[in-house]
């Protein structure tokens, strides 16, 4: 994966 | 106006646009701090990692002028800023001034109602950021927002943008 991709995959709303 | 010293950093330029000891929001330092965020290679993502910090101040001015900050910039500082913006990374920071299960039982309600003015505006504003949208949904269905605030600063998104009109 690229960076902006990885990125992405790890960029989640956090629970609330 | 005057232009920011080549030695200030984004950090310094930071501190002295929310310091508390501000009598009122001070535009040249906020002004001085966007543009520097627009000259900066990695101006918005930096930026945003010390707003995400600085919203979170104990202290009710400091958080507050920081969150003005943010608005200044999602204005003058174009599609890399609302980028920046539009991800979760920089969304949590402000669901955590909301949320209980964070900081929301101590931020000040000022603050809280900013918060959610500025993400109300935004998933109106900036429908190209989709995180947005889904951040204030999820608010909205947890019950930490009750309803659609009121105020709206409609000098942000006046309009949508134009159709071109060779479409």
């Amino acid at each position: 994966l690229g960076f902006d991709e990885e990125e992405e995959r790890d960029d989640h709303m956090l629970p609330m | 106006m005057a232009s920011a010293d080549e030695n200030e950093t984004l950090e310094t330029l930071l501190n002295k646009a929310t310091s508390p000891m501000n009598r009122d929001e001070d535009w040249e330092y906020i002004m001085n701090f966007c543009d520097r965020v627009n000259i900066e290679l990695e101006g918005p993502e930096i930026s945003c990692r010390l707003l995400g910090h600085k919203m979170q101040s104990p202290q009710e001015r400091e958080a507050l002028q920081a969150l003005t900050v943010v608005e200044a910039c999602v204005k003058n500082c174009g599609e890399s800023f609302h980028r920046q913006v539009g991800k979760f990374r920089f969304l949590n920071e402000m669901i955590k001034l909301i949320s209980p299960k964070y900081l929301g039982t101590k931020s000040p309600e000022s603050v809280k109602k900013k918060v959610i003015e500025m993400l109300y505006s935004w998933q109106a504003g900036l429908p190209q950021e989709p995180k947005i949208i889904e951040a204030y949904q999820m608010l909205k269905k947890q019950g930490l927002v009750k309803e659609d605030p009121v105020y709206m600063d409609k000098a942000y998104f006046p309009s949508p943008a134009p159709r071109p009109k060779n479409a």
